[in-house]
């Protein structure tokens, strides 16, 4: 479904440039659940933002069903992330003016679909939240505004997922049930899940883990338990 | 050193009214090292922010070595957190237009104290971003940007640390070099140290784990191990 080859990512110039990604070349097959795990800084939220055409590359080739992503124009990268990609940011970036619910509608807006209210009280309510739609984010603690944010990535049902440490803010049994429902969306309506993580625990309900350190891939370990 | 007597947090009105803290009593003893553990949206930050006096409370006392915060003027307040207080925030707060090395200097400019530029150079070089001093916060990674918040806590050097999930964005290699420094502060320089955490091993370095749930303190466990 996705796949990154020979992709470089370099940040800044001169003496401050930085090489996020140095040659990555991983695939993320439809339907599969796969983990990103490794040191801070090591490009792991580089490689995602590349991943999902948020970020241009330098070299290389980023592939979506085999269609490179970096020959289409701005306006249908847009349209494509709208129609096929959902995403969970490291620092959640939810809208500060808009309540819990609307949030969650946002990406069903922006694709100009139908937004079903029930659907959208399920969203919320799989993920602990049903009393708090009214709540704007700065009325919201730090775990409950990351999973406003899952919510938000899993409303239109993507046919991928990138989730950058959707557990960061929780606690263990939150994050159980979270990542039951990341591991659901794929078992059971066959999409496609890659999420960064520095948890094992959570690393152990994907199907697959691809190391990263210093912008490469380094291994990868199928079926990990934790 | 800090303690909180019979404290109420309330927030909203009418229908949308929530009780973040319900009676917390509890002590921070000064040159200890407690954590503070509970689901996501019990009260945790909401409980430091408290206790730093960076949220007026409801009901009961909040004490600093005897003394009732809530009777301070708000510049008293502000004089007295610069002076004896750091905090590590759970969004990080950095000031984005400033470069690490300057968000790390700010509560010494802030304290009118005078800048050992080798101090600055120290601190983040501790927690392993030396090279990074010139870059801001939007050029680090999340894992960076948490660093930089804990560097910026502790120059000051101030009798007591507030932080609220500072390993949250971290490796487990990254993180236990950073629990190890706050060990560190605690045993070496007789500092006060309060963390919030979700991560049993965060949880063993303290010397104490306070247990929250719905606003109220559950339990305490002392000298935990992983
Ligand atoms: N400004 C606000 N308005 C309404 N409710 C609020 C506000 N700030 C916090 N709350 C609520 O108070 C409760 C406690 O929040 P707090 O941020 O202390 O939780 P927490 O234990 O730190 O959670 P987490 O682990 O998710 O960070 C939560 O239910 C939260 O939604
Ligand atoms: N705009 C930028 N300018 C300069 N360097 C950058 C920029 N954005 C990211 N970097 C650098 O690129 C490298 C990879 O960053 P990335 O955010 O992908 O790391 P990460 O693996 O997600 O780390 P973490 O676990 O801390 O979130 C880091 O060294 C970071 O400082
Ligand atoms: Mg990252
Ligand atoms: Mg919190």
């Amino acid at each position: 479904l996705v796949r990154l080859a020979g992709v470089h990512k370099l940040y800044g110039r001169g003496d401050n440039r930085v090489r996020a990604l140095d040659g990555v070349d991983v695939g993320f097959e439809a339907g599969k659940f796969t983990a990103i795990m490794g040191p801070s800084g090591s490009g792991k939220s580089t490689l995602l933002q590349c991943a999902a055409g948020l970020d241009r590359i330098d070299a290389g080739q980023v592939l979506l069903d085999g269609a490179p992503l970096h020959e289409l124009s701005e306006r249908a990268l847009t349209e494509l992330r709208r129609e096929h990609m959902g995403f969970v940011f490291q620092s959640f970036n939810l809208i500060p003016a808009l309540t819990a619910r609307q949030n969650v509608e946002l990406p069903l807006r922006l694709a100009e679909r139908e937004i079903d209210a029930a659907a959208i009280d399920r969203g919320l309510a799989q993920v602990g939240l049903a009393e708090r739609g009214g709540h704007r984010p700065g009325e919201l603690s730090g775990g409950q505004q990351q999973r406003v944010a899952i919510a938000r990535a899993l409303v239109a049902r993507p046919k991928v997922v990138f989730a950058d440490e959707p557990t960061g803010a929780l606690d263990s049994r939150t994050a159980r049930e979270v990542l039951a429902l990341l591991r659901g969306v794929v078992e059971e309506h066959g999409q496609t899940v890659v999420m960064v993580t520095h948890d094992p625990v959570a690393a152990s309900y994907s199907q697959r883990v691809v190391f990263l350190a210093d912008g490469k891939v380094t291994g990868e370990l199928f079926e990990p338990t934790a």
